[in-house]
C-alpha cells in the first residue's frame, strides 16, 4: 500500500504572469514528482500540489529562489489519511448489524 | 438503506450492496442497469429511477469518475436515498419523476475507486495498463471524443491527465457513450467532481462559446445561488475553459456535442483545506447543498423541453 508519510500539500497563488508560467513549467517537470490537486489556471487562482517528502527541501528552495510565496495546506498527508481510515474503521465497528 | 451510514466513507462493496438494497426496497421506483464492465471486470452499475413509461426524457448524473474524489461517490449515495425519500413528498422532484427518468452512476470508475481504498488513496485514473509504459491508467475525463488529444490533456501515460491511446479507449467511458447513444433521449447530463467549488458548462476544449451559453449561464447562476442558500458555500460558474482552464476530451463537451443541451459539471467542496481528503463530517453538508443545485438543473430541464 502506498503511503504518504511526510508528504505536504502546498497552496500557491501565482501573483503575476511570470509566476504563472513558472508553475506551468512545474506541471510538466517530473523532477519533483509533484501531484497537482488543483492545476495551474490563472493569476490569483490557487494551485494545490502534493509534494513528496524527498522533494520537499528542493521544491521549497526552488520556489523561494524565484520569490514565489506558498502556504502549507496539509502538513503531513499521511496523518490526515490515517485519521480518515480510523474514522472509517470506527464507523464499521459501530455499524449495527441488520436484524 | 435507512441504517446505511451516510456520514462516513464506504468501500466499493458496501456501495454495491447499498445499490442492491435500494433497488430491493423500492422495486417500483428503482432498478439497476449494468451498462458495462470496468477494465478489471467490475460492473458499471447505474441506478435508474423511473415511475414508468418507455424511453422517457431522462437526466443523467455521474459521480466518481475521478476515483480519489471520495466526497462525490459519498454524495451520489446520499442523492440516491434522497430521490426515493423525496418522491411523493417533494412536489418538484415528484413532477420530474412522473415525467422523466433519472440515471445515477455512483461509482463511475470502480477500479480506480477500489485502488484508492486498498493501495493508493491519491489514485485518480482508470487502472488499464498502457502498452510500452510502466505507468497505469488513463484520465477518464480526457478520454472523450471532443477535441480529443488537444491542449489541456497529456500524451504521457505517466501524467495524471493522460488522454489514453484513442477516444473512448476506456471501457468506463465507452460504456457511457454507448448508453447515451442507445438511449437517445437524455436531456441533461451532470458529471460530478471534487473539489474547488465550481459549476461549469461546455466548452473546455475550445474558446468557442456554446450556442446555448446565455441560457446555461443563467441556469448555473440560479443553481449556485440556491446551493449557497443552505450554508453560504460560494461557487464560481461559467464555461470550463473560462472558469478552470483548457481541457480537451472532457465528458460534458462530448455530451453537449451529442445534442444534450443541459450538460454541466460540478466541482464540489472544499476550497482546498483538505482537498481529496475532505473529512467525512463534510459529506452530508456537501450532498445537501449540492442537491439544491441539482434540483435547479433538473427542474429547469423538466420545464424546458427541447
Amino acid at each position: 500500500k502506498e503511503t504518504f508519510e511526510g508528504h505536504q500539500v502546498f497552496r500557491i497563488v501565482p501573483k503575476d504572469d511570470v509566476q504563472l508560467s513558472l508553475l506551468k513549467d512545474l506541471e510538466d517537470m517530473f523532477e519533483f514528482q509533484l501531484d497537482f490537486w488543483k492545476d495551474v489556471t490563472g493569476v490569483g487562482t490557487p494551485v494545490d500540489v502534493r509534494v513528496p517528502l524527498d522533494s520537499l527541501e528542493s521544491f521549497k528552495s526552488h520556489l523561494e529562489t524565484r520569490d514565489v510565496d506558498y502556504s502549507i495546506m496539509i502538513e503531513d498527508l499521511q496523518a490526515v489519511l490515517d485519521q480518515e481510515q480510523e474514522e472509517m474503521d470506527s464507523a464499521a465497528r459501530f455499524a449495527q448489524p441488520r436484524n | 438503506t435507512d441504517s446505511y451510514d451516510y456520514y462516513n466513507y464506504h468501500t466499493i462493496s458496501e456501495i454495491y450492496r447499498f445499490q442492491d438494497m435500494l433497488v430491493a426496497e423500492n422495486p417500483n421506483l428503482v432498478s439497476k442497469v449494468v451498462i458495462g464492465q470496468s477494465y478489471e471486470g467490475r460492473p458499471l452499475n447505474v441506478l435508474k429511477f423511473s415511475t414508468g413509461g418507455t424511453n422517457r426524457r431522462a437526466i443523467w448524473i455521474d459521480t466518481g469518475i475521478h476515483s480519489r474524489e471520495w466526497v462525490t461517490q459519498a454524495s451520489g449515495t446520499w442523492f440516491a436515498k434522497k430521490i426515493v425519500t423525496d418522491y411523493g413528498r417533494d412536489a418538484a422532484l415528484t413532477a420530474i419523476l412522473d415525467n422523466m427518468d433519472i440515471f445515477l452512476e455512483i461509482v463511475t470508475n470502480p477500479d480506480g475507486f477500489y485502488y484508492s481504498h486498498t493501495r493508493n488513496r491519491m489514485w485518480r485514473k482508470t487502472r488499464k495498463p498502457n502498452r510500452g509504459s510502466s505507468c497505469i491508467g488513463v484520465d477518464p475525463n480526457r478520454n472523450w471524443d471532443a477535441g480529443f488529444g488537444g491542449p489541456g490533456a497529456s500524451s504521457s501515460p505517466c501524467s495524471e491527465t493522460y488522454h489514453g491511446p484513442s477516444a473512448h479507449s476506456e471501457s468506463e467511458v465507452k460504456s457511457i457513450v454507448d448508453f447515451v447513444k442507445s438511449h437517445g433521449n437524455i436531456k441533461a447530463f451532470i458529471s460530478i467532481h471534487a473539489y474547488s467549488q465550481m459549476l461549469m458548462y461546455p466548452y473546455g476544449y475550445t474558446r468557442t462559446a456554446v450556442k446555448d451559453q446565455a441560457e446555461l449561464h443563467a441556469v448555473a447562476q440560479r443553481a449556485v445561488s440556491n446551493l449557497a442558500s443552505l450554508y453560504g458555500t460560494r461557487y464560481r460558474y461559467g464555461s470550463i475553459i473560462n472558469v478552470i482552464y483548457q481541457a480537451s476530451g472532457g465528458t460534458i463537451d462530448w455530451t453537449y456535442n451529442q445534442g444534450i443541451k443541459y450538460s454541466y459539471t460540478f466541482e464540489l467542496r472544499d476550497t482546498g483545506r483538505y482537498g481529496f481528503v475532505l473529512p467525512a463530517s463534510q459529506i452530508v453538508p456537501t450532498a445537501r447543498e449540492t442537491w439544491l443545485a441539482l434540483m435547479t438543473l433538473m427542474d429547469h430541464t423538466f420545464k424546458n423541453p427541447y
